[in-house]
């Protein structure tokens, strides 16, 4: 049996709707540890990886292992017709083919009840531990969310070079041409402002804006982004939840 | 502006 309260249900709408677009079918695997779910885009260029930790419910029950295989597009059509700040609570069996989402408004005794059905979803479970990144950016999401939109606009790649002191985004099409350079700094009164990075070795990549342009709809999770590059390697783009997180696993372009 | 690549080869299927 699992049962897991949200306090807002504005947590797992934000969750969804930041990775809905670019993967439909998904199983949420539902443990002792939270909810966690992987999927693959159709093109095979991006995963995201979900983790929501216990410490990010109310509530949370789960007695035995159980996934739970959704339709996002249809998911996030249920998780619409309940209000922010509603109570959210997920209950499914432990051999469940609907999965029940019941929304709670304790001000004004209203309690709404949707059921979505399940589906069985053959998808391999991919082992994503245990990369080795050459450089780590910390920097705010927003800024991030602003690069990655104001160069999609020239161009349908997006160039990140890495270096000690800066890290240099850089688009390059048809109309022109743009770069933007964010060095590293502390905010002491406003950390998430920071801008950090680690470099074990300068980074040369680019990336499908396309792909950047889903994965900034994470930005809302968290007021950070984390990056982490390797040369020729899928990047890691990281939002942290307040018990878990939300990861996007990008592979670069490269040159024939 | 180079040839996107793709995930498979990089991570093992668990």
């Amino acid at each position: 049996m699992l049962e897991a309260k949200f306090e807002e249900a504005s947590l797992f709408k934000k969750v969804i709707d930041s990775f809905k677009d670019c993967v439909q079918l998904v199983n949420f695997n539902c443990s002792e540890h939270g909810i966690a779910a992987q999927a693959v885009d159709d093109s095979r260029v991006l995963l995201v990886s979900l983790s929501i930790g216990t410490e990010s419910f109310q509530d949370f029950r789960c007695d035995r292992n159980v996934t739970l295989g959704a339709d996002l597009s249809s998911l996030s059509k249920i998780l619409r017709c309940g209000n922010n700040n509603d109570n959210l609570t997920l209950i499914a069996d432990d051999t469940p083919d609907s999965l029940l989402l019941l929304f709670e408004d304790t001000k004004k005794d209203r309690i709404s009840e949707y059921s979505l059905k399940l589906m069985d979803i053959d998808a391999d479970f991919l082992d994503i531990e245990g990369m080795q990144y050459d450089t780590t950016i910390t920097m705010p999401s927003a800024e991030f969310a602003k690069v990655v939109r104001d160069l999609n606009q020239l161009s349908d790649s997006l160039n990140i070079l890495v270096t000690k002191d800066t890290v240099k985004f850089v688009a390059e099409g048809d109309i022109g041409s743009g770069s933007v350079i964010v060095k590293p700094h502390t905010d002491m009164d406003k950390p998430d402002d920071s801008v950090k990075v680690e470099l074990d070795k300068p980074v040369d990549l680019t990336f499908g804006s396309k792909y950047l342009l889903d994965i900034i709809k994470g930005a809302g999770l968290s007021n950070q982004i984390t990056i982490k590059l390797s040369s020729e390697t899928p990047a890691l783009f990281e939002f942290g939840l307040q018990s878990g997180y939300l990861q996007f696993f990008l592979a670069p372009k490269f040159n024939e | 502006t180079g040839v996107q690549g793709r995930l498979d080869g990089f991570f093992k299927v668990r």
